[in-house]
């Protein structure tokens, strides 16, 4: 309603650097740390495809409904993330517990046979992450001092 | 008329914030949970 | 002034050795053990001896950090994850070190030598950056300083309790460093900036963690700085692709602050429509749409809807700029007092419009002006009505100084002057409070009184170039344009300029359809 103004010499040059800005634009992975395991990697897929997570899919309930190696995947390729604490949680609700010298995470397989101030022993479900598998472990002695 | 602000990826009616989920202004998708960056456990960083 | 010799090249290695020592598993939790054994060669290499000393380390590191990245981007263009993963690799390490240095910086209670380090890092980068803009013009590239900022400020953020004491001071210093590197200052850095100010960690930590709203004011003004940037291209309505992407990326910020911080955008209302651009209707909307979370809106289309018992509208908006002081000069402002108290002398009425005139280029009106003019006055007669133990309405408003100077301008302002002064009041129609109420009584009072048809058709005009927009729209234009439309006080569908066009009366019939 009031007209155009023409432009001055440096609102001229203000474009010509916000075009060049343009080319390169930020990508979100400039604000994230680096992801060895996963970076990001755009990939087409057919428009049928999902384009967007489930809803709710950042809350532990809808990670608690996924399977614990899809919980063992996120907890040890996306470290340092939401995802990570996300799957570590559900695992915890599933009493999964993680011993912080082995970097594995442990399940009672029964009542432990012994149980004291400083361990307890007995035999143990854990996940391999060298093998990527779950193991049984008889005689097992969980120190305290590793739980997390 | 402007544009039709429901379009640009962003729950209005979402009840919780977006902040904590916005990824960037060039961009029409909340982070995922991979996406961000968490203080975790120390233990936690296993690599 | 030149460095000292070998300074270049003891700054290369001591970089490489950091790099080298910082993605080492031996560097310990968070580099504790690779920053001790790194300070000891600072020391040695007497790195650490003089300010200036320290000063040229940073900005010779920052200069190889930058330098590095543009090789990486010059040599491969196809493969963008790798050149970053390159850069990076290089980048986090000198952010890491950057922040064990403030952290380590004196004493641990000794935060003014850790800001003071802080900011003169910060400084340092900036101004590689404006050199390299300055230099390299349409070859500078964001990505080196973006990263660079954006990870330093994540770091100084991470929880601890050092960290935590000087938080404030660390968003200040940020900020300061943000305003520097504004979109008018460096246009080539704009993306990146936005992208900085909009981080969730960033608009975290300045509207919702620091108590009390302290950062709000800093955050206000990188916005501003953000919509004078923008202000010529939107003025001028022909966007440039890469303008455009600005303008949209600025929308999804918005949206953001309306759902999130919508108290933050009633505070600063004001001085956001002071800066942007008249045409700018539906940004400018987004923001004067913004009311309270703990405010239930009444439904503006509720029949025989009573604003004037409206609890609410007893209540001013809280408005931190100081508008009072722009209006200047001086000599005019204590005119404009003296008017208002004693409704002498009756020049002044006549001399107002050329007070409010300006020779910049591109609008013959002073819009900072008219806008200050008309809410210091709307906000003196509240106060006028309330020390009479009134409440604004068409009658207690009218027969005052007050509106002595808003019928006045009505009538004697030009098109283009009457529609910036038009566009100030309806700024102050939002969610239900005493000025949007006040506001809204003086546009109606201004149409039902005025004596030509061409006012009234600008009223309107205003109005509805609000309504017509997408959404969102303010609660107080709607119940004001519902008001003039269904109140047959106004005889509104008598008047020629509805009639005037069949465009333009399906326009309004369909506006009012929706409205009632």
């Amino acid at each position: 309603p009031l007209g155009p103004v023409p432009l001055g010499k440096d609102n001229i040059f203000q474009l010509v650097m916000s075009d060049s800005g343009f080319v390169h634009l930020p990508h979100p992975s400039d604000s994230e740390r680096l992801r060895h395991h996963l970076p990001r990697n755009p990939c087409p897929t057919p428009s049928y495809y999902p384009q967007t997570p489930p809803p709710h899919a950042d809350s532990v309930e809808f990670f608690q409904r996924l399977s614990t190696e899809t919980l063992f995947f996120i907890f040890y390729y996306m470290e340092g993330t939401k995802a990570q604490y996300l799957a570590a949680k559900a695992l915890k609700k599933q009493s999964w517990r993680f011993h912080t010298k082995y970097m594995m995470w442990f399940q009672r397989h029964e009542e432990p046979k012994t149980i004291n101030e400083d361990y307890e022993q007995g035999t143990y479900i854990y996940f391999d992450y060298e093998k990527w598998g779950q193991r049984k472990k008889e005689g097992f002695t969980f120190e305290y001092r590793y739980l997390e | 008329p402007g544009m039709d602000l429901t379009t640009l990826g962003l729950n209005l009616n979402s009840p919780e914030n977006l902040y904590s989920t916005f990824q960037s202004p060039w961009v029409d998708l909340p982070c995922r949970p991979q996406d961000i960056d968490f203080h975790v456990p120390w233990e936690y960083m296993t690599n | 002034i030149e460095d000292p010799p070998g300074l270049h090249e003891k700054t290369e290695y001591l970089l490489r050795e950091w790099v080298n020592m910082y993605h080492s598993p031996a560097a310990g939790r968070d580099s504790t053990k690779a920053f001790s054994a790194f300070v000891q060669q600072m020391h040695q290499q007497g790195i650490l001896k003089t300010d200036d000393l320290i000063t040229r380390f940073f900005r010779l590191c920052t200069e190889m950090c930058v330098d590095l990245c543009y090789r990486a981007l010059s040599e491969q263009t196809h493969n963008s994850g790798l050149v970053r993963a390159k850069c990076f690799h290089t980048l986090d390490a000198f952010v890491r070190l950057i922040t064990l240095l403030v952290k380590h910086s004196g004493d641990t209670a000794n935060s003014v030598t850790k800001i003071n380090l802080l900011n003169k890092v910060l400084g340092i980068v900036a101004g590689v950056l404006l050199q390299d803009h300055e230099v390299r013009k349409t070859e500078f590239q964001q990505l080196p300083y973006h990263r660079i900022f954006i990870m330093l400020f994540i770091e100084l953020n991470a929880p601890d309790i050092i960290l935590e004491n000087i938080n404030f001071q660390v968003l200040t210093a940020f900020c300061n460093t943000f305003h520097v590197l504004r979109p008018t200052k460096a246009p080539g850095f704009c993306f990146a900036w936005l992208e900085l100010i909009s981080h969730r960690v960033f608009v975290g930590r300045m509207l919702a963690l620091t108590p009390q709203q302290r950062a709000w004011g800093m955050y206000a003004q990188l916005l501003i700085d953000l919509f004078k940037f923008l202000h010529p291209f939107l003025r001028n309505a022909e966007l440039t692709k890469p303008i455009h992407f600005l303008y949209k990326g600025t929308l999804r910020v918005l949206l953001v602050l309306l759902h999130d911080f919508p108290e933050f955008l009633c505070d600063y209302h004001y001085a956001f429509c002071d800066i942007i651009s008249t045409n700018c209707i539906q940004m400018r909307n987004l923001i004067l749409s913004a009311f309270p979370r703990n405010m239930r809106l009444p439904d503006p289309f509720t029949p025989n809807l009573k604003v004037d018992m409206l609890a609410d509208i007893a209540h001013a908006p809280r408005i931190p700029t100081n508008f009072a002081n722009m209006i200047t000069p001086v000599s005019f402002k204590n005119d404009l007092d003296s008017y208002l108290k004693t409704r002498s002398p009756v020049t002044f009425l006549s001399d107002l419009r050329s007070s409010l005139q300006s020779n910049e280029p591109g609008s013959r009106y002073n819009i900072s002006l008219m806008n200050a003019l008309v809410l210091y006055v709307g906000t003196q007669a509240i106060q006028h009505i309330h020390t009479k133990s009134l409440t604004p309405s068409m009658s207690t408003i009218a027969h005052s100084s007050h509106m002595d100077i808003f019928q006045n301008l009505a009538v004697d302002l030009d098109t283009e002057g009457r529609y910036l002064f038009l566009t100030a009041l309806a700024n102050q129609l939002r969610y239900p409070n005493s000025h949007t109420h006040y506001f809204s009584c003086t546009l109606l009072y201004l149409f039902a009184e005025a004596n030509t048809e061409a006012i009234q058709e600008q009223i309107t005009r205003v109005l509805l170039e609000r309504l017509i927009v997408n959404r969102p729209h303010p609660w107080g234009l709607l119940i004001t344009f519902i008001e003039l439309i269904k109140n047959p006080q106004f005889k509104f569908w008598t008047h020629e300029f509805v009639h005037c066009a069949p465009e333009i009366e399906k326009l309004f019939e369909s506006v009012a359809r929706s409205c009632i």
